[in-house]
């Protein structure tokens, strides 16, 4: 299976909805230093179903709602939208393209979707996790993460083969 | 379940201890149980000397070795239990620009099936992409994102 | 004693909201007291919009974003309590090419009595030194130091 | 008062004695990963009085001794000595030139010069704290430690405008 695009709209400073679509091999993302390029890691962790609004540098979750600058207003809804290529089933869902979506209001509010279909986060975070990308898996390292691998103790190591199984 | 994790453990350490001489252009590493005659609650060590050095204890390499070890160990877990894709960020900030081309080699000749996506600010990775999206805020605050042309971004 | 940390508080806040838009080529910062009624117990807290943006928690900021704002921190608390020497070890790992150069420009500026020692591998900093030792290990596992000309290291 | 000299033998990856000469103004140190450079930083740190072995990445203090190579043996002593010029008296010492010596063997015991003449660590210790330069002051900032000025909740920091003071 492969991640075919990545859609963002009102998540953090992406205001205006961004499409990235993505290929084999190597993609590298660049820029000045707070021009967004965490956000997109951010982005797609969300929309995979990340739970702690600290996981996302934020207090609650609605902070990751585009905040407004001097010259635009906040907005009130932020969306981020994941296809893939599930042609292998490697994704435990019998569809040849998998859509995943996520939104939250202002209000706290939120909504699921799996192919445009409304469903529950546990919904997104079992897709994943029964196909073995889902949190315990090594797919999104954050910045400033790549040493968490040692801070764990020894007996804590244990899991991570354990998990790699 | 024993001899799951038993197999499991064979394989990533050896593919621990195959993938540390290519990222760091030589040296050694190991992956050692703790107590391999209780396999269900033995813990992990890692072993790791970088090249022309000795063994020594994890907590006296330095910075850039750390972190080369630390993606050298995730490159073998992956090795192991393929990840369709595999976001990095900015995982090569504290590498030499020596580390940072092996490291960049060793993703570009991977399996093209896995995905890497990869934030950078290191030039060497830069040229190994295959693509690049360059993402800058001329609008202030506001996020946008445009394709790079590779040779123009590393003569920058 | 409440006199004297007012004081201090003041002459802190004063350099870093000075310094902060020297590093960030522009925006604002502040110390804030949680509590400027109870001074002797009052909390410091940091607020800092880079060039262009709103405020907003600190937490939010980008990894280089908070590394220079925690620069910039470290040089007002030093520009209020000089102190000889000043060793840095890669503080600007996570630093864009033009932060680092006004992170460099601001060490090379700075009052000449105080000397800086910055380990480092951006040459942009490199560039801006008034002399750089480089460290090898030709006979490996053992340091050796020569000096270095700035010309051939940033051209390497 | 200026830091004129440092000199390094023994400690860490540094067998052969090595003598660093300090000017005004910024000095740069440069050379691949694992070459040294923090071991620098961390010998100017251990002569100036560092008392945990694990802040200088070790387990126990006689760590910081030179292990040996596959070509050379481990050695039995590490030293370190800082020289400082004194004619500003920001030292409190009623010296022009200050010269700090410590030294530690394979078996533990540790040696301290000031002048040298004899002392114990912890008169290394109080010269640097009643000069201004000691533990809590911000003149050497460790790999990787840039950021810990915000990992103090705001509580603590009034101590880092306290200890300015
Ligand atoms: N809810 C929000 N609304 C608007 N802007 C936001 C919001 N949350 C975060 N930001 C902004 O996003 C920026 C951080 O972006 P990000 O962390 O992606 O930068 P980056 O490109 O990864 O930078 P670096 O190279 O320094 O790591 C910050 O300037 C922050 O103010
Ligand atoms: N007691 C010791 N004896 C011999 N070598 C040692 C000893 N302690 C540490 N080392 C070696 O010193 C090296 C680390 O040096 P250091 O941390 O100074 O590197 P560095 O130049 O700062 O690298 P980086 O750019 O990656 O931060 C390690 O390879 C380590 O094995
Ligand atoms: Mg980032
Ligand atoms: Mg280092």
């Amino acid at each position: 299976m492969s991640l075919t695009s990545l859609i963002i709209s009102g998540f953090k400073s992406f205001a205006d909805k961004t499409e990235l679509t993505f290929d084999k091999g190597v993609t590298g993302i660049v820029g000045p230093n707070g021009s967004g390029k965490s956000n997109i890691t951010e982005a797609v962790r969300w929309a995979m179903g990340e739970q702690s609004a600290k996981g996302l540098r934020g207090e609650h979750m609605p902070d990751v709602i585009f905040a407004g600058t001097q010259l635009r207003p906040a907005m009130n809804l932020a969306l981020v939208t994941l296809k893939f290529d599930n042609q292998d089933r490697a994704l435990k869902k019998d569809a040849d393209q998998i859509e995943i979506t996520r939104k939250i209001f202002r209000d706290g509010t939120s909504e699921f979707y799996i192919n445009q279909k409304s469903c529950r986060l546990k919904d997104i975070v079992s897709l994943f996790l029964d196909s073995g990308i889902g949190r315990s898996s090594f797919s999104i390292i954050s910045q400033g993460q790549v040493e968490e691998i040692f801070n764990s103790r020894p007996e804590d190591r244990r899991t991570i083969i354990e998990e790699t199984a | 379940v024993r001899a799951r994790f038993k197999a499991t453990f064979r394989a990533v350490s050896e593919a621990f201890s195959e993938i540390f001489p290519k990222m760091f252009g030589g040296g050694q590493a190991a992956l050692i149980l703790t107590d391999p005659e209780d396999l269900l609650n033995t813990g992990v060590e890692i072993k790791a000397s970088p090249p022309g050095k000795k063994l020594q204890k994890l907590s006296l390499l330095s910075g850039g070795e750390r972190a080369l070890t630390a993606i050298t160990l995730l490159f073998a877990i992956i090795k192991v239990r393929p990840v369709p894709f595999c976001i990095l960020d900015e995982v090569e900030a504290s590498l030499d620009d020596a580390n940072v081309a092996r490291f960049a080699d060793f993703l570009r000749a991977y399996d093209a099936k896995t995905q890497f996506i990869v934030i950078t600010h290191r030039k060497g990775t830069m040229m190994r992409a295959n693509r690049l999206y360059g993402v800058t805020m001329q609008e202030s605050g506001v996020s946008k994102v445009v394709s790079v042309a590779i040779s123009d971004q590393v003569s920058a």
